[in-house]
């Protein structure tokens, strides 16, 4: 397991053509092709990485997605996953020095969810609505990237508070609620004009 | 009932019902209070003439013109409120769109935005800008970071090692930006972080602008050989590049942004990564 696909993507990517984005567009093309290439790469050590660290039972090691299509409100293991009846399990790295507590949205297809810690522990959440742009952008570019339209329908954004120590992780476990627990939905309300 | 207020915590967005603009931040803990606007506008790209040939393009900034984006039909805002984050979605027009989010436990706006494809069957170019307007007295100043390390100060229309003589008036003034921008005025300072290298100024006292998408429709004749006009192509129908980013924006009292800009610039660079797995009932890990 390596990251020099990474490393020489992010080399040639520090051309000033390349950071003010004046390159010409097959050459744009070369350099997402690149990183892309790197990013599968690393995409592995990560896993793998990250597999080791949680692996402190002596059970089988677990193998490790990531959403590199996050932005465009794609993520297959937690649209699929609560879906199916089963948990999520997520994992949050945090490159620097310093604790972090950060909000984290990841979209999911159920409206009944619970978000635990790695003590059990219900962690605040809050289900936010997909809203048709939002949507719109994902089916048109997934038709793009993946020459076809999701197979899953995400009706929500999930948030929940995180807490990372320096160049550390946690682990939560997102489930399907269970009796008097769920995630808080979001009160909507659009203004128009005067009303 | 003028007003929408948006955020649980200490910060607070109001914007006016009636056109669903920002109009207002307030920070209730530091009790730093601004009159605050965002918009969109564009300079059109200038196409060159056969006194004044050279046109603007990918290497070459000669805005041709500018022109504030409004609104297609009612203006509208969609909010969403929550006890850990509220957000408010505008969609000024069919090709911009707009997140801005406020965290209960966070002391800054996040805005992401979606832009393009930038329309160009009017046979301009187009190189999209933000603006972020208070009413601060800054004086012509302001201070962008030089690739990630210092801020350095910028005064519009001056340089400090020889004198400037001002032929465009907007891109003599821009600047590139890696980390953030940001104005004072003696006793707040109004920081922009950005998540990508982009161009900025601040063309009008208390003001900051940012570009965030160009479309052009000339090359500018210095090497590139080709126009900036970018495209994704699916099933042979090719569109302009969309975009999506987000910058993020605090007001602060006077001395009292830097820690913010140094410590939240370099998570903005460090994001928390993600990995997902699967789990069968109660089988915890």
């Amino acid at each position: 397991l390596k990251t020099e696909k990474l490393a020489n993507a992010l080399a040639i990517a520090q051309h000033h053509d390349a950071v003010t984005g004046t390159e010409r567009q097959h050459v744009a093309a070369d350099y997402t092709m690149r990183l892309h290439m790197g990013y599968v790469e690393a995409e592995k050590v990560i896993s793998s990485s990250l597999s080791s660290m949680t692996n402190t039972h002596g059970k089988t090691e677990t193998s490790y997605e990531q959403c590199p299509l996050l932005n465009i409100s794609y993520c297959p293991p937690s649209e699929t996953l609560l879906s199916n009846g089963k948990s999520l399990v997520v994992v949050v790295y945090n490159p620097l020095g310093w604790n972090r507590e950060e909000v984290i949205q990841i979209p999911v297809s159920i409206d009944e969810v619970i978000v635990q810690d790695f003590k059990g522990r219900e962690v605040e959440s809050q289900l936010l609505p997909v809203t048709k742009s939002s949507l719109s952008i994902r089916n048109d570019h997934l038709k793009a990237y993946l020459g076809k339209p999701s197979d899953t329908v995400i009706k929500y954004w999930l948030a929940f508070q995180v807490s990372v120590p320096p160049l550390g992780f946690s682990t939560y476990v997102v489930s399907g609620a269970r009796a008097g627990a769920r995630s808080v939905m979001s009160s909507a309300f659009t203004v128009q004009g005067e009303v | 009932n003028s007003t929408v207020e948006i955020g649980e915590g200490n910060l607070k967005l109001l914007y006016s019902v009636d056109g669903g603009k920002l109009s207002q931040y307030i920070n209730r803990r530091n009790s730093v209070s601004a009159v605050v606007e965002q918009s969109y506008s564009y300079y059109t790209g200038f196409s060159g003439t056969d006194e004044d040939p050279q046109a603007s393009g990918a290497y070459v900034f000669r805005s041709n013109g500018s022109f504030s984006i409004k609104s297609e039909g009612k203006d509208s805002l969609t909010v969403m409120k929550g006890p850990l984050l509220d957000e408010v979605h505008q969609h000024p027009t069919s090709w911009i769109h707009q997140i801005t989010r406020v965290y209960k436990g966070k002391e800054h706006a996040e805005i992401e935005f979606t832009i393009g494809p930038i329309p160009i069957d009017d046979g301009a170019g187009k190189e999209i800008v933000t603006q972020i307007k208070t009413t601060m007295n800054t004086n012509g100043t302001f201070y962008t970071d030089s690739n990630g390390r210092d801020f350095i100060k910028r005064i519009r229309d001056h340089r400090a090692d020889w004198d400037l003589e001002v032929s465009q008036a907007i891109a003599g003034n821009y600047y590139p930006i890696n980390v953030g921008v940001y104005v004072e005025d003696g006793k707040k300072e109004l920081s922009v972080l950005v998540d990508r290298a982009i161009g900025g100024s601040s063309i009008m006292d208390g003001q900051i602008e940012l570009m965030l998408h160009r479309r052009l429709l000339h090359d500018d004749s210095r090497g590139v050989g080709e126009v900036l006009n970018e495209t994704v192509c699916a099933f042979d129908d090719c569109k302009g590049l969309v975009i999506k980013g987000k910058y993020f924006i605090r007001i602060d009292p006077i001395g009292e942004g830097a820690k913010w800009r140094r410590s939240v610039g370099q998570e903005i660079y460090s994001p928390l990564i993600l990995a997902f797995a699967e789990q069968d009932g109660d089988d915890w890990m």
